[in-house]
């Protein structure tokens, strides 16, 4: 009589096993050639657990060149794909969120007890336990940072057409075309009648598009915060700039327009929970630039006004607004030479910076707190989509 | 009472900068 034995599987203990010579496999299927979208649907940054799982074996195995040579390959590897894919968001913030992730994991299961307060204990038995990797952590924060600069320089590239046209140009508000100052009516920037013009939805749309993705791919909440931040600047500088360069739009249906624009990128920051970034105080100059367009500016108490509401804006800005101040129509007056000289005299004692235009190209300096998983290295499965089946389950 | 763990030992990595040193002169020496 036939007996069943029930083989016993035995359990995983969150390591992947594999032969040297299919390193160069593994980094081509997992990370070169590895496209995004095939990932959908499982835990994001699959591939930064995956490869501490191999590192984990490595290292168990005490394997010090295995260890070197699997970092080494996977950093050029990054680095490969985000050459190659440099003008795309996708590709390059689902790396930044890997990146970020295995960096993470490095940390988290260092040993360094600074790192392991939120650890289970079936985590902590997931630790390394012959090699200290605080050097090529601080390889991989060094990487972190260039996909951080590449991912908002594809943003900007991909914002910066929209701005000025959405911001300026664009009248959503009804009624307020008729409002524009006489002789410049339809005279805005070629762009606004043109293919290339855009309204406020357009540049909404866009950071929704941004938002989902970085989400979806599970990149950290501060760097989705910093991301809007430097976000925000840039679109400020580019409208601030503009606006300090084209007398067409210093007026007050302008000040309106873009007072409500911002009030809706200002709700979308809500919407989406992210005003607790920094965005709006970074946005402050415009907001300033637009209240100043529609205060009265006549008498010397309108001045006083404007000195104390216009606190984010250097002399020299406020003044050239005011320069450039266009009436609606003729019962609009211009703002008198006197009263700029009343707005300069109460200014005379602020020490503010003598650049007129801002840097638009100005980065904030980024921060990557550590951020530990909850997520045991036994639960994860590999998708056979991965084509990683030469990894060996320990 | 637990044993105390073993100090792990140091690997040494090259900064970001001479890895793509080295990655460069490979593919340069590589036909």
């Amino acid at each position: 009589r036939q007996v069943a034995v029930q083989r016993k599987e035995k359990d995983f203990q969150g390591m992947l096993e594999y032969h040297k010579e299919d390193e160069a496999l593994l980094i081509r299927n997992l990370v070169t050639e590895l496209k995004p979208q095939a990932l959908a649907g499982t835990v994001p940054c699959l591939p930064a657990y995956i490869l501490y799982m191999c590192i984990r074996h490595a290292d168990y195995i005490n394997d010090d060149l295995k260890v070197h040579s699997l970092l080494t390959s996977t950093i050029n590897g990054i680095k490969k794909v985000l050459k190659k894919h440099n003008d795309d968001f996708e590709m390059t913030s689902f790396w930044l969120s890997n990146t970020c992730r295995l960096l993470h994991c490095l940390k988290q299961y260092s040993g360094d007890e600074g790192f392991m307060t939120q650890n289970s204990a079936k985590q902590n038995e997931h630790c390394l336990k012959n090699f200290d990797l605080t050097e090529y952590r601080q390889v991989l924060s060094d990487l972190s940072i260039q996909i951080y600069q590449q991912l908002i320089k594809i943003a900007e590239g991909m914002l910066q057409p929209m701005i000025v046209s959405a911001m300026l140009e664009n009248e959503s508000i009804q009624g307020l075309s008729g409002m524009k100052p006489t002789g410049y009516r339809k005279r805005s920037s070629s762009m606004a009648d043109g293919d290339n013009a855009y309204c406020l939805e357009a540049i909404i749309r866009q950071m929704n598009s941004f938002h989902t993705t970085m989400c979806d791919q599970g990149l950290d909440p501060e760097i989705v915060l910093q991301v809007f931040k430097q976000l925000f600047y840039m679109i400020t500088a580019v409208t601030l700039n503009n606006l300090l360069l084209r007398k067409d739009v210093c007026s007050w249906s302008t000040g309106m327009q873009l007072r409500y624009n911002i009030s809706q990128l200002e709700e979308w920051l809500r919407g989406r929970n992210l005003h607790q970034s920094g965005a709006v105080q970074t946005m402050e100059p415009l907001i300033q630039a637009a209240q100043l367009l529609q205060l009265k500016k006549k008498t010397p108490e309108d001045a006083e006004a404007i000195c104390s509401l216009c606190t984010s804006l250097s002399t020299q800005q406020i003044v050239k607004i005011l320069n450039l101040y266009t009436p609606l129509n003729e019962f609009e007056e211009r703002v008198t030479v006197g009263f700029i000289r009343t707005i300069q005299a109460q200014l005379q004692e602020r020490s503010d910076a003598q650049q007129l235009l801002l840097d638009y190209k100005h980065m904030f300096p980024v921060l990557f707190p550590f951020n530990p998983s909850s997520l045991t290295m036994d639960s994860i499965h590999i998708p056979a989509c991965l084509n990683l089946e030469f990894l060996n389950e320990v | 009472c637990a044993r105390r763990p073993r100090p792990r030992v140091l690997l040494k990595a090259p900064t970001l900068a001479e890895m793509e040193e080295m990655n460069t002169s490979e593919e340069e020496e590589s036909p």
